[in-house]
């Protein structure tokens, strides 16, 4: 966070942002669902905030190295804790996997407190992670108020149990709490939208039918296609993107060729050195460079730098690697990967500096090609603004969405690769009590906090009104105009399956000029065309509902994005409703961006709004030229007054005859 | 058959204002099936009654298919894992 908000536009130094506009989002209550707080820290005192706002009726709950009185303040207006159902399962001690636990908010973990502090932490200068990304560290809505939920606890990782969560769910709408921001996924495949087994769909959709804006992250087990997570219509998804910010390591080699490769390296620069390649002469000439499984010879390695090749990209082959080095008394690590920004320091601040396959590939022509090769590794340094390009992350979990893939998922993008926020000192990578995250987790918290500055500003927006307006001014274009990219093998320009609307622009998304509003009814809509049953959907929503015998439609759900996953050839009509949120009196016109092959109309081809008419229908007809199956084609349809331009995402898959295995 | 398993109890959108006339139907409720309000209070986890109503509740398998036949409830389904992202 020392970066990532002036990427986004939202510095304290620009007078007219939303930051100033929504002042800091004081008044607003996040709730956070997590692993709970460590109060002490700087990122949530109280200073210069006003009275806690009247209508909380949260409580702050006492616990293990918990006391209300004293660790609950005007900034840190609740805290809950919720272990019942996971006790149910886990029994007790909670600490039987050797990691510290409180039986209390408190955080052992370090991600609740990251998370909490990246959506509303207090400003706190001179902040950085051993030396790297110096700044001041500090929440998105700084005024805002933190509500915690203990729901996830530290056992293998960070666990929670769905009946926490929906009690907590239960508890937080009672308290009065404006945003909910939860970091928790699931496995791939997922239950229904219905099913309570996914504690989070049914209990956010309880939360937002009372106005209160859900953000969910949407996983990290991209690249792959559909994988993303926490995908009912009424919860906004978000997935990671880096942003203009790098930990970039010059490897100069013998030849006095200079490569650079990623690291947090932060001691001093290793001085010219052997540069070592574990050469095999067996039928496998490059078993023995593998990074997870070395084979070093100690007198060989002592004192140089080891070169190694993986195609894991989980941190594990990076770790075990410096584990086999140091073992046989290297002095660093040069690992050649497919590229992935997410970077950690390794063990003791070994050198480890990632390389794609090309930068290693010419480290390894280099090593073959004289006697004695040489290199030497810089200490890592912080490069910020251009040229460095944000991409979404390569573990960012990707859409279409499994369950319903007109449902467009994720919905936008925010920055969550190398977050530098607060943790708890139990933390093992914390340094003065903050730390470098990265994970779909990370980027939760960032939008979770514009939600919150969007929500002070427009108090009556609704859920589907602030999404909306996220959605359709999100960049879709780098800051300096750009083309995003997608990281992946190989990497690829980004769609809307991979960042939903774009990488969040929360100065437009203050004024938008339209919204796509949906209210419960919308929702009852999409739950009839996904063919839940009429007691299940009464039950859900309080109130009989019977789907109407005419089938709804999924397409016609009043999304501010269409996807259409199968057309043939006949043509499809799409129905959308617009609400004015912008000057009254106002004029739209489209532009159409058709996807490649596609013909798209829109009836009618204008938009007017006075102070009588603020809503308005327009039907989208899409048609194919293509005469086979595709994949999906990418386009835009745009409403613009000249001064606003309302982008949704608009994609279309034929299907010519039906699909087998396709994404 | 014997093993008893958080499961959680769902019924809807509530019923009423009331958060301890909700939780005493979900004691009620429970109940019916385990025998007595003093077993129902023993087993149950959650009462859920503020944003929507339901209850997550120690049960066996047999014990929660019993309840799920029960007018008012939507649905009966076993406690699951999230993990952090």
């Amino acid at each position: 966070t020392t970066r990532s908000w002036d990427y986004l536009s939202l510095s304290p130094q620009t007078p007219s942002n939303l930051l100033h506009k929504s002042n800091n989002g004081d008044g607003v209550i996040i709730g956070i669902f997590d692993t709970g707080i460590w109060p002490e820290s700087k990122s949530f005192t109280e200073n210069g905030l006003g009275p806690v706002p009247s209508r909380w009726k949260g409580v702050c709950e006492p616990g293990e190295s918990f006391d209300p009185t004293k660790h609950c303040n005007r900034k840190l207006v609740g805290a809950r804790w919720f272990v019942n159902g996971f006790l149910a399962e886990y029994g007790l001690p909670l600490n039987a996997s050797g990691e510290t636990e409180y039986l209390s908010p408190r955080d052992a973990n370090g991600h609740g407190m990251h998370t909490a502090s990246t959506a509303a932490g207090s400003f706190v200068g001179n902040v950085s992670y051993r030396g790297l990304a110096r700044g001041t560290a500090r929440g998105g809505a700084a005024s805002a108020r933190v509500a915690v939920y203990k729901v996830c606890w530290n056992v293998l990782g960070g666990q929670c149990a769905s009946a926490d969560i929906l009690k907590a769910f239960d508890e937080a709408i009672h308290d009065g709490v404006d945003v909910l921001s939860l970091s928790i996924g699931f496995w791939i495949p997922l239950y229904s939208d219905v099913d309570e087994r996914d504690g989070i769909a049914t209990g956010s959709f309880h939360a937002v039918t009372r106005g209160i804006t859900v953000v969910c992250g949407a996983g990290n087990d991209g690249p792959s296609a559909q994988t993303v997570q926490n995908t009912a219509p009424w919860i906004l998804t978000v997935a990671a993107s880096t942003m203009d910010r790098a930990f970039v390591t010059s490897i100069t080699l013998g030849n006095n060729k200079t490569l650079v490769g990623e690291a947090m390296f932060t001691r001093r620069e290793i001085g010219l050195t052997g540069l070592l390649y574990p050469e095999s002469h067996g039928l496998d000439p490059t078993a023995s460079g593998v990074c997870q499984a070395l084979q070093l010879n100690r007198t060989k390695v002592a004192g140089k730098v080891v070169l190694c090749f993986t195609s894991m990209t989980r941190r594990v082959a990076v770790t075990s690697a410096t584990a086999a080095v140091r073992k046989a008394g290297g002095v660093g690590l040069i690992v050649a990967k497919h590229p992935n920004s997410a970077l950690y320091p390794c063990p003791g601040d070994f050198p480890c500096v990632e390389v794609d396959y090309e930068a290693g590939t010419k480290i390894l022509y280099y090593i073959r090609s004289t006697r004695f090769p040489l290199v030497k590794l810089s200490s890592s340094k912080t490069v910020i603004g251009r040229p460095v390009s944000a991409k979404v992350a390569y573990f960012s979990a990707r859409g279409p969405n499994s369950i319903e893939p007109a449902i467009l998922k994720p919905d936008i993008a925010a920055p969550g690769v190398n977050i530098l926020a607060a943790t708890s000192p139990l933390d093992p990578f914390a340094d003065s009590g903050y730390v470098m995250h990265s994970g779909t987790s990370m980027a939760t918290p960032h939008i979770s906090g514009i939600v919150a500055l969007l929500k002070a500003l427009h108090p009556a927006w609704s859920p589907a009104a602030i999404k909306s307006a996220l959605v359709t001014t999100a960049w879709r274009n780098g800051r300096s105009g750009s083309l995003i990219f997608a990281e992946g093998s190989p990497q690829k320009q980004a769609d809307i399956f991979d960042y939903g609307g774009g990488i969040v622009n929360p100065n437009a998304a203050a004024d938008p000029g339209l919204v796509f509003d949906m209210e419960t009814a919308d929702y009852i809509h999409y739950l009839c065309a996904m063919h839940y049953n009429n007691s299940a959907i009464s039950r859900l929503t309080g109130n009989i509902t019977n789907c109407p015998v005419q089938k709804l439609s999924v397409l016609d759900v009043n999304l501010p994005s269409i996807t259409i996953p199968s057309i043939g050839s006949t043509s499809i009509t799409v129905t959308r409703t617009v609400t004015n949120v912008g000057p009254p009196n106002s004029t739209y016109r489209p532009i159409i961006e058709p996807p490649s092959g596609i013909v798209v109309s829109v009836n009618p081809e204008v938009l007017v709004f006075n102070s009588t008419v603020k809503k308005v229908s327009f039907k989208v007809t899409v048609a194919t030229t293509h005469q086979m199956n595709t994949g999906y084609m990418f386009g835009s349809l745009i409403w613009s007054d000249k001064v606003h331009f309302v982008r949704i995402p608009l994609s279309v898959r034929t299907e010519m005859f039906q699909p087998y295995g396709d994404e | 058959g014997k093993t008893y398993n958080v499961h959680i109890v769902y019924l809807g959108e509530k019923q009423h204002d009331d958060p301890d006339l909700i939780t005493d139907s979900h004691h009620d409720l429970l109940a019916k099936i385990v025998g007595s309000k003093e077993k129902a209070s023993e087993l149950m986890v959650y009462s859920y009654r503020h944003g929507f109503s339901g209850f997550a509740a120690k049960l066996t398998e047999s014990q929660a298919q019993k309840i799920a036949e029960l007018p008012g409830v939507v649905r009966v389904m076993p406690n699951s894992l999230h993990r952090l992202q």
